[in-house]
């Protein structure tokens, strides 16, 4: 089964 | 002091409406150019961008760029008690604790202001950059959301893939599966009710119906919404707000493991 993502993984903190 | 003044107040409760199954309390970050917000629900899986210009509200004044923390759920419920077509103004002092709402109805018979206290938060903030998607879909609200809420009873995941000759909408699950698949209008009578594709490149991504259901709440801003998509990067799903601005929710990828 696809695993979720967090979307930290695709944009950086300011 | 910072005061907006909204005519078109069912705006702003529509907003509302669209933000407060995801986030149960964010900052709305107020400058000279219009009020911002953005914020990550509990889980970092979605983030909600929102964008009001100044230039939509028929009155806006600024003095100092200012942040007001606020518990959604308690602003949704002061909103609830404005009339559809109540003209709605937010007031605060620079350095408030708390932040005043007037709801003016429109034959100014009836005016109603609620106080409510404002809260320090301090939420990370992401840098989305500017993309160029691979795919972007353009279609009506109800449909996708028609769509969205259909697909999700077959499980708990959407597939959503874009090719020339359309967009296919795809769930699996323990009763069955769904395909749902989206050609590009040739020609409509209304702009409104067009399906419109911008393909660079086929793409094909998987995301939680949950999250897009949440997303779904904004149907009534809105007759249209926007699917954005690349490879590998969170899909955009974005709603106008009447020509003031937009709600954009931003949603991370499954990925097979």
């Amino acid at each position: 089964t696809p695993i979720q993502n967090d979307l930290k993984e695709f944009y950086a903190i300011m | 002091m910072f005061e907006a003044r909204l005519v078109q107040g069912n705006l702003l409760k529509k907003v509302l409406e669209s933000l407060k199954d995801l986030l149960t309390e964010a900052s709305w970050d107020c400058a000279d150019t219009g009020i911002q917000l953005q914020a990550m629900d509990n889980s970092h899986v979605s983030l909600v961008s929102v964008q009001l210009r100044a230039d939509g509200f028929d009155k806006f004044r600024c003095d100092r760029q200012l942040s007001m923390g606020m518990n959604l759920t308690s602003m949704s419920k002061i909103l609830r008690c404005a009339a559809n077509d109540d003209i709605i103004t937010i007031k605060a002092q620079d350095q408030a604790d708390n932040v005043t709402f007037v709801f003016e109805s429109p034959n100014q018979e009836k005016v109603a202001d609620y106080e409510m206290k404002l809260m320090n938060l301090d939420q990370e903030h992401l840098g989305i950059p500017e993309t160029d998607y691979a795919a972007v879909i353009k279609l009506p609200a109800a449909e996708f959301q028609r769509i969205i809420k259909d697909l999700s009873q077959f499980g708990e995941s959407v597939v959503i893939s874009c090719t020339k000759e359309g967009v296919k909408f795809s769930a699996a699950g323990d009763i069955g599966v769904g395909n749902i698949k989206l050609a590009q209008t040739a020609s409509v009578d209304k702009e409104e009710e067009a399906v419109t594709i911008e393909m660079q490149e086929p793409v094909t991504l998987t995301f939680a119906c949950r999250y897009l259901n949440m997303f779904t709440k904004a149907t009534c801003l809105a007759p249209q919404v926007t699917l954005s998509m690349s490879p590998e990067v969170p899909l955009v799903v974005e709603y106008k707000i009447g020509d003031m601005g937009h709600v954009r929710y931003y949603l991370a990828p499954k990925i097979e493991d």
